[in-house]
């Protein structure tokens, strides 16, 4: 039974793609089979990944459209390998972008994409959901579909006062979709010269002490070489910060969802 | 006639709310009457001036969902002043959220922004538009009803390679409702210090140097602080570098978009 973990944050720009890819990549590293999915029409995970958006046989946007099951030639072939052994991808292309708007018309359109993971439940022990920056349909599948959410927060004032709201949304899908779903917070992008910073994650802590992961991922520029390369930082630089952040990230994530 | 600027990126966090809420402050500063209108259910404009999102009689999302015109009443007390003289603001709430999924459904949606704000077309000189961070329904409002689009970009790979979809949805935009629309990029979140940036900026000043703006906004921490004091950066420090950076950008704007 693969344990589906979202990474979902409406706010723009805190790490929600960086996590994603880092994170797979320091589980797989701990032997955990992992499939990352992007979830994003901007496709930057399939992109960090080294793949062509523009040159996708399949996608997950086809998985979503199909009427009924997944096609078993869609299914055997839409998933790619990364350049780490033990971490696949479901790629997204631009198609995606007018998924959302057909599901709305589909009644009990969340449970779609727990449906269409199932049927690799025994093939991956991890599967990561990378979100789009908003609260839509999407977003809501994803929700319904994981076990867990780790979201991305920048210690920015934005990011920290929109946390509310995805608290409300993850309150409203334990209530009508997924009672088990579980919520975790992860500082990112942290700068510890910076004295908003370090205000806004001692408040974070204080205020969200039980659902904040204690893992801090720091600034660290290479995070932002590493999907030129196509690959994750873990391989691309594997003793700078954000490598040992994501990997001790990726042990803590193993010891808090480890009820499952 | 106002001038409406749409302030768009589909990529998160790279400063749309910061740049419409400080180039509406350097607009006002050269006399101009400016309306920034909140059109992100995060709400992040109406924050940074200092309004509370959870405590507005009316929003734009009154606007957007009343059949026909704006009813009277709403329309005079939408508008709230911000603690700039001359810039006002139309702010939003949580109810847009499901305001997109309405939209959908209603023929020509895309024109429906135009109509609401030609109301204030001979109070304002110049009216933004603070965009949510995807190419859904209410951006593709936005874009409509605008004459020209900002898209601030981060020097980063992602915020590069998405410049392309932005690109094609403006040129989409123009052959369908919108002939006049021009774009112009802006850099914004420029860390000189940062070989990435500095590569990533060249190359866009090259590939883009008709619609690239000469104006660069540098890094400067005092735009983390300015949305916790709830007000324009111009007001809260200014002679930070920010404030000069957007100072300049609004004598820009004012150039580039005089053929109004
Ligand atoms: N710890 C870090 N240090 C430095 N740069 C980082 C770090 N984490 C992420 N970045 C950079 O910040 C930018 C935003 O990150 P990313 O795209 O992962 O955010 P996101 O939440 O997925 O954005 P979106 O809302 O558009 O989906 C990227 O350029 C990324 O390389
Ligand atoms: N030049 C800058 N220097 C330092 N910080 C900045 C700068 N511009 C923006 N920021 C900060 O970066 C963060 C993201 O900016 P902002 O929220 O304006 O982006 P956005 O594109 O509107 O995000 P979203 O996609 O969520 O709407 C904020 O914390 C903001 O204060
Ligand atoms: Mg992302
Ligand atoms: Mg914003």
């Amino acid at each position: 039974m693969s344990k589906i973990i979202a990474i979902s944050n409406q706010k723009g720009g805190v790490a929600k793609t960086t996590t994603c890819m880092s994170l797979g990549a320091g589980l797989a590293e701990l032997g955990q089979r992992v499939l990352v999915v992007d979830l994003d029409s901007q496709a930057n995970l399939t992109v960090a990944a080294g793949l062509d958006d523009e040159a996708l046989a399949w996608s997950i946007a086809d998985l979503l459209a199909a009427e009924g099951d997944t096609p078993a030639e869609a299914a055997e072939a839409v998933i790619c390998p990364t350049a780490m052994a033990g971490l696949k991808i479901l790629p997204a292309d631009l198609r995606l972008a007018g998924t959302e708007r057909l599901l709305y018309d589909k009644p009990d359109y969340e449970f779609r994409l727990a449906e269409i993971l199932s049927r690799w439940e025994n093939v991956y022990d991890i599967i990561l959901l990378d979100c789009p920056p908003s609260l839509g349909a999407i977003t809501l599948m994803a929700l319904t579909a994981a076990r867990y959410v780790v979201a991305p927060v920048q210690c920015e004032y934005y990011a920290a006062r929109g946390l509310n709201r995805l608290l409300d949304i993850v309150g409203a899908v334990k209530d009508r979709t997924n009672p088990d779903l579980r919520i975790f917070l992860l500082a990112t992008l942290y700068d510890q010269r910076n004295k908003i910073c370090r205000e806004i994650l001692g408040r974070l802590q204080t205020h969200f002490s039980d659902t904040m992961l204690k893992t801090v991922i720091g600034i660290d520029t290479r995070l932002r070489e590493s999907p030129i390369a196509g690959v994750p930082v873990l391989l691309y630089a594997p003793s700078t910060r954000a490598s040992r952040h994501y990997r001790a990230l990726a042990q803590e994530i193993m010891v808090k969802t480890a009820d499952h």
